[in-house]
C-alpha cells in the first residue's frame, strides 16, 4: 500500500519485486550458450569425420543436425527443472511431445534477439547467415517460415525481450494445461499460473512505463505456436522425401505426432 | 504415441549416474 492510504495506489506503488527466489530458480536451469554451441559444433565435427569425402552432409541436413542437438538440449533443460520433476514421466512426455517445436522456435527467436545482426540469422553454432542467401534457395514454405520468424524476431527485439522473460515464456509453452491426456492437469495449471504471475510482475517491475509489455509478450505465443506447426509440417514433408537424417530425436518427435 | 517416443522416454527416465 502507498504511504498515503487515502490516495489510490499507482501500479508501481502496489508492486512488489517478483519473488527473486522463484525467478532465480527458473533462471538457474538455463543452459550456457557457449556450452551448447561447443556441443553442437563437436557433434557436427564427429559427423563430418565419420563421412567420406564424397559423402558430405548438405546444408539442410546440417541444419537438421543443429536442430536435433538443440532439441536434445531443450529436453535436458526441461528434465532438470525442479518444476518438471514434479510431474510423472508420462506427463513430461505428453507435454514435450506437444510443445517441442514451439520450444525450438522460441529458443531460436531468443538467439536472434540476443545475437543476430540486421538481415542475418544467428545459428546455434555462432555463425550468421544472410537471410537473402537462404531465400534465394528456399522454396515457398521455407521462405514463408523464414520471413514469419524474422518478423517475430523483430517484434521481440522491439519489445526488448530479456532473459527472464524468455525463460518465463519457455515455461508457459512447456506447462500447457490444455494438452490432451495430461494426467496431473492441476499441477500443470498451478505452475502455469505462477509463471504467468511472475512474468507479469517482472515486466511491470522492470518496465513500469510499458504497462502492456506483459500483454504484448503473451500475444507472441499463438504466433510461435502457429510457426511451430508450420515448421513441423515442413519437416515432416521433407522427412517423407527422405531428406531428414534418420535416427534422430527430431524424426522421433515428428513420428510421434504423425503416428 | 508414447510407444513411438522410446528415445524421449529414455532421455527423461535415464538415471543421471549411468
Amino acid at each position: 500500500p502507498s504511504s498515503t492510504p487515502s490516495s489510490t495506489p499507482t501500479p508501481t506503488s502496489i508492486l512488489t519485486a517478483p519473488t527473486p527466489s522463484f525467478l532465480a530458480q527458473l533462471l538457474e536451469g538455463e543452459p550456457d550458450e557457449s556450452q551448447l554451441c561447443a556441443k553442437v559444433l563437436a557433434s557436427l565435427q564427429r559427423e563430418k569425420a565419420s563421412r567420406g569425402k564424397h559423402d558430405r552432409l548438405n546444408t539442410f541436413s546440417i541444419m537438421c543436425k543443429m536442430a536435433d542437438q538443440t532439441l536434445f538440449g531443450l529436453v535436458e533443460w526441461a528434465r532438470n527443472s525442479a518444476l518438471f520433476k514434479e510431474l510423472k514421466v508420462e506427463d513430461q512426455m505428453v507435454l514435450l511431445q506437444s510443445c517441442w517445436s514451439e520450444l525450438l522456435v522460441l529458443d531460436h527467436l531468443c538467439r536472434q534477439v540476443a545475437y543476430s545482426r540486421e538481415g542475418c540469422i544467428y545459428l546455434v553454432t555462432g555463425q550468421q547467415i544472410e537471410v537473402s542467401n537462404i531465400l534465394t534457395q528456399a522454396g515457398v514454405t521455407l521462405t514463408s517460415l523464414v520471413s514469419r520468424t524474422q518478423d517475430l524476431g523483430v517484434k521481440l527485439k522491439a519489445l526488448h525481450l530479456d532473459t527472464q522473460e524468455f525463460v518465463c515464456l519457455k515455461y508457459l509453452v512447456l506447462f500447457n494445461p490444455d494438452v490432451k491426456s495430461v494426467q496431473d492437469r492441476r499441477q500443470v495449471e498451478r505452475t502455469q499460473e505462477r509463471v504467468n504471475r511472475t512474468l507479469m510482475d517482472h515486466t511491470l517491475y522492470t518496465h513500469p512505463g510499458h504497462s502492456d509489455k506483459f500483454g504484448q509478450l503473451l500475444l507472441r505465443l499463438p504466433e510461435i505456436r502457429s510457426i511451430s506447426l508450420q515448421v513441423e509440417e515442413y519437416l515432416y514433408q521433407r522427412h517423407l522425401l527422405g531428406d531428414l537424417p534418420c535416427n534422430s530425436l527430431l524424426t522421433e518427435m515428428l513420428h510421434a505426432k504423425h503416428s | 504415441k508414447k510407444k513411438d517416443n522410446a528415445l524421449l522416454r529414455y532421455l527423461l527416465d535415464k538415471d543421471d549416474n549411468t
